[in-house]
């Protein structure tokens, strides 16, 4: 189905994307919290 | 080629933390009651540039209450962090900067406080006293009794009450009534007899204090009273005014 290729070639795309070692950035936001969580 | 916009600011970023240092003065600055409040979170960040060296920043912050009274001459890197077991406040404020030439000033802000709630701390804390409004009568009566306390102590100046900025019972295993107000200096001595006529001093720092009393009402009763005045510093002159000791008296 083309959901399914869609997926797919994300999912390839994806792989490709990525060099070796890659560690994904932490979110922009929201920022570390500094005492703790209320 | 058109230039590609800029990467978004991260929470995270020297400049984000910059703009919300400069948006926490201006909210301790402007407020003149209860607590300086300090920064726990940046929320959020948006950035519209206006134009050369020029940009509107828009802010939103998680802040958390600390135990510095807003007339303390404290700075607010000094000032403590209430705990969640305090019955933490947290503050949550809008605030839009203007940067112009890498010089932020804050346009506006908006702020609301809630405390955080009753039964989260009693899962934690079974024992632990909680928030009680500042008109309640205990609340009310502590305060009276502790500011009478310290007047009939300490000779000097007859301070009066600014302002409750806390209050916090605990029913059990003992009954405690916990108090945190503001004080003002009067034109009256404490050995005074007619004090209804004192009138405050004129707006100075050195006219003010802070005081905590704890009453204790069950099984025994017992009052104990500190109060901190914030113009009897001992001045030095080869240290900054952020790290002067603040001399306190204490009467049981």
């Amino acid at each position: 189905s083309v959901a399914r290729r869609a997926v797919a070639e994300a999912a390839q795309h994806d792989k490709v994307a990525r060099p070796v070692g890659f560690v994904p950035l932490p979110p922009p936001c929201p920022g570390k919290i500094r005492h703790f969580k209320i | 080629v058109p230039a590609a916009p800029p990467a978004p600011l991260g929470c995270d970023d020297p400049k984000s933390e910059a703009a919300a240092e400069a948006a926490v003065n201006y909210i301790n600055g402007h407020s003149h009651h209860g607590f300086k409040f300090t920064l726990n979170r940046i929320e959020n960040i948006r950035v519209l540039p206006q134009g050369p060296n020029n940009e509107v920043i828009f802010l939103e912050l998680d802040l958390l209450e600390t135990t510095c009274h807003i007339l303390s001459p404290t700075a607010l890197e000094n000032c403590t962090v209430r705990s969640f077991t305090d019955h933490a406040v947290e503050g949550d404020c809008d605030v839009k900067l203007q940067n112009v030439n890498g010089q932020l000033s804050v346009v506006a802000s908006k702020c609301h406080s809630n405390a955080d709630s009753s039964e989260d701390i009693r899962q934690l804390c079974p024992q632990c006293p909680l928030l009680a409004a500042w008109n309640d009568t205990e609340v009310q009566a502590a305060v009276t009794e502790a500011l009478n306390d310290y007047n009939s102590k300490n000779a000097g100046a007859y301070l009066k009450l600014l302002e409750i900025g806390r209050a916090k019972i605990q029913h059990h295993p003992e009954h405690i009534v916990f108090v945190e107000f503001a004080v003002a200096a009067t034109n009256c001595s404490t050995e005074e007899a007619n004090v209804e006529t004192c009138q405050l001093l004129p707006d100075d720092q050195s006219n003010f204090g802070f005081c905590t009393a704890t009453k204790v009402i069950r099984p025994s009763k017992e009052l104990q009273v500190n109060c901190q005045l914030y113009g009897h510093q001992v001045p030095t002159p080869d240290t900054p005014l952020l790290s002067r000791v603040f001399w306190s008296i204490n009467t049981s």
